[in-house]
């Protein structure tokens, strides 16, 4: 785009194009596209249209940007969730390594009692980074599970309580009201948990992102999005889209395997990378 | 849904007003806006919406009573003709050792994949193993082994210390020890422009000479299904796709890229987390779903 000489419909095709295939989604990138044209007409230069739009989809994206913190509370209690596959287990794994690196504290909880090899997947996280780890039998009670946790994370002192979940898509009701029952019996033991509610997306996932955060903030008191798989080649796009509709931060992107890769979100680089 | 939308672009002209390709072109609109609203890859729309202006600006569409039945009758058939086309049902070879190498991005769903194919083969009497190439993610071994368990069927692993290709090469010789005669390869998650993975996964397929390499893809992807598949299948090679995840709502757009872009058809469908949640793949299902 940058090498462009003048803004003319071939110029503005291909942004078409980019802001499709970063996933900002047909509706998003036509209105764009639309208003594009009225700064055609009135003679802008390529980089002066590139800076209005940038400047735009940054407002959107960096609205109520915060970042993750523990507060005073303790145990600060921080519930995971999303739909099959998108990075959970291995977030958790990264932020605990990030917690105890500042040195508190952590305890997980391996909620998801579904899946093979679930709670062994975590509990390897959990010798990886020094964090305790509360479990059970695959096929117990998700909520038990997290009842004991709870009661472990508050009488053993512990700073913060990280609980995994099985993966779940939205459409199913009766694992959405899993998951509520799981939050109600949170609040059993700590009426102001969960302190955080993180709900992880793949950023290979195109316009159905946008359904996940509907439901999922719809039934739970999400606080922020993790987007995972960064690293990899999809842009994210339908970050635009959620945000444009939810008055929810983006907390930490996932760009990696290995334990260290979370980082906090940037809004400046997110939207840089749509057009890079 | 897109039919009603194509039905109320012609409506409002019947009796009094003509087909005309202006009105066409606002119908071909709503095809490209229904299709990327679906996830199907940019440039797969341009091609697909191209192809049905040529059909409907033909004699057909300008003098029919029902233009806009005839207009969703022409996107179908296209979506119909693209997803089926050659696609014959998958069918392993009697008297060999057959080999599926499963393979994809991270999460997609292939350990899942290779328990519903193990369930599915082995109730037709096949003698499935299943060999444990990932070495790098967390109890992905176990996971494995697990899934085994619950199929019925064995598993070959050596942990996580030996190099997965070496692994993959045990695998084959035991199941041609052991009478097994259909090898199921887990892979590990990876990402295409991973040259180290992307060379470990090209080495597994060397030793292993799979009858059937399956490209496992998450039904929600959006725009990258394209990168990716073309990646993987540029560099390994893919012979079919099974889109996991369709017991969700995503339209599944991705099974019209990934089919148009590489040419290689979707053979089985995912349709829950249970081993036999896998249906085959049809057409003329998923090109309703896609048209949404
Ligand atoms: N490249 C890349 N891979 C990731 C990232 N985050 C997670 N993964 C991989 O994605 C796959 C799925 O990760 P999990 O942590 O098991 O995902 P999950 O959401 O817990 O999955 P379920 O519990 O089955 O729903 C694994 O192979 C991870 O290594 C990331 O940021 N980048
Ligand atoms: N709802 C639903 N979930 C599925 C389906 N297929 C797989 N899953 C779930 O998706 C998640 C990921 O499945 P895996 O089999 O671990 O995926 P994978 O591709 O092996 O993951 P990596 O090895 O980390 O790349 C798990 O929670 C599965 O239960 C499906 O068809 N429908
Ligand atoms: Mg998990
Ligand atoms: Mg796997």
């Amino acid at each position: 785009v940058k090498a462009a000489s003048k803004v003319d419909d071939n110029l503005i095709e291909r942004i078409e194009e980019i802001l499709i295939r970063a996933d900002l989604g047909a509706e998003t990138s036509m209105s764009i596209v639309e208003r594009m044209k009225e700064f055609e007409a009135r003679g802008a230069t390529p980089d002066e249209l590139l800076e209005v739009f940038k400047k735009e989809l940054l407002s959107i994206v960096e609205r109520g940007q915060r970042t993750l913190t523990i507060g005073a509370h303790r145990p600060h209690v921080i519930l995971v969730v999303g739909v099959n596959g998108t990075g959970k287990t291995t977030t958790i794994g990264k932020l605990a390594a990030e917690m105890r690196e500042a040195g508190l504290k952590v305890m997980l909880a391996a909620g998801d009692t579904f899946r093979a090899a679930a709670i062994e997947q975590l509990d390897i996280w959990a010798s990886r980074t020094g964090a305790a780890i509360v479990k059970r039998d695959m096929g117990a009670d998700p909520s038990g599970l997290c009842y004991d946790a709870m009661e472990k994370a508050r009488d053993g002192g512990y700073d913060v309580l990280l609980i995994d979940t099985a993966g779940r898509l939205h459409t199913k009701t009766n694992l959405m009201e899993e998951l509520k029952k799981v939050v109600r019996v949170i609040r059993k033991v700590d009426p102001t948990a969960p302190h955080d509610t993180l709900l992880v997306l793949d950023a290979t996932t195109g316009q159905n992102a946008i359904s996940q955060a509907r439901v999922f903030t719809e039934a739970l008191p999400v606080t922020g999005l993790i987007m995972t798989k960064l690293d990899g080649t999809a842009k994210g796009g339908v970050l635009i889209g959620i945000r444009n509709l939810f008055d929810i931060p983006v907390l930490k992107i996932g760009v990696g395997e290995g334990v260290e890769d979370l980082r906090d979100f940037s809004a400046q680089e997110f939207v840089d990378a749509l057009f890079a | 849904s897109l039919s009603e939308r194509l039905e109320g672009v012609f409506k409002n002209l019947r009796g009094q007003g003509r087909i005309t390709e202006a009105n066409v072109k606002d119908a071909l609109r709503d095809v490209k806006m229904a299709l990327l609203e679906a996830d199907v890859n940019f440039r797969v729309v341009k091609d697909f919406v191209a192809r049905v202006q040529e059909k409907a600006l033909g004699r057909e569409v300008l003098t029919s009573v029902s233009p806009g039945q005839l207009m969703v009758k022409i996107v179908y058939d296209e979506l119909v003709e693209i997803l089926g086309g050659d696609n014959a049902p998958f069918a392993l070879q009697a008297g060999r050792t057959n080999v599926v190498l499963m393979l994809g991005l991270q999460g997609s769903g292939k350990t899942t994949f290779c328990g519903k194919l193990a369930r599915r083969f082995a109730r037709e009497g096949w003698h499935p193993l299943l060999v444990a190439c990932d070495i790098h993610r967390p109890a992905a071994v176990h996971q494995l082994q697990v899934v085994g368990e619950m199929a019925g069927v064995p598993v070959y692993s050596e942990g996580t210390g030996r190099p997965a290709p070496d692994i993959a090469r045990a695998g084959l010789e035991h199941a041609r020890a052991t009478g097994r005669n259909l090898v199921i390869v887990d892979t590990a998650g990876r990402l295409h422009i991973d040259e180290v993975r992307m060379d470990e996964l090209q080495s597994i397929k060397a030793v292993t000479s799979p009858t059937f390499t399956f490209l496992v893809a998450d039904a929600m992807t959006g725009q990258d299904a394209v990168t990716s598949a073309s990646t993987f299948n540029d560099t390994v090679g893919i012979d079919g796709v099974c889109l996991t995840k369709m017991d969700g709502d995503a339209r599944g757009g991705a099974a019209l890229s990934i089919r148009a872009i590489t040419g290689k058809p979707v053979k089985f469908i995912g349709t829950g987390e249970k081993l036999d949640d896998l249906v085959e793949f049809f057409p003329d299902r998923m090109a309703s779903r896609i048209l949404g």
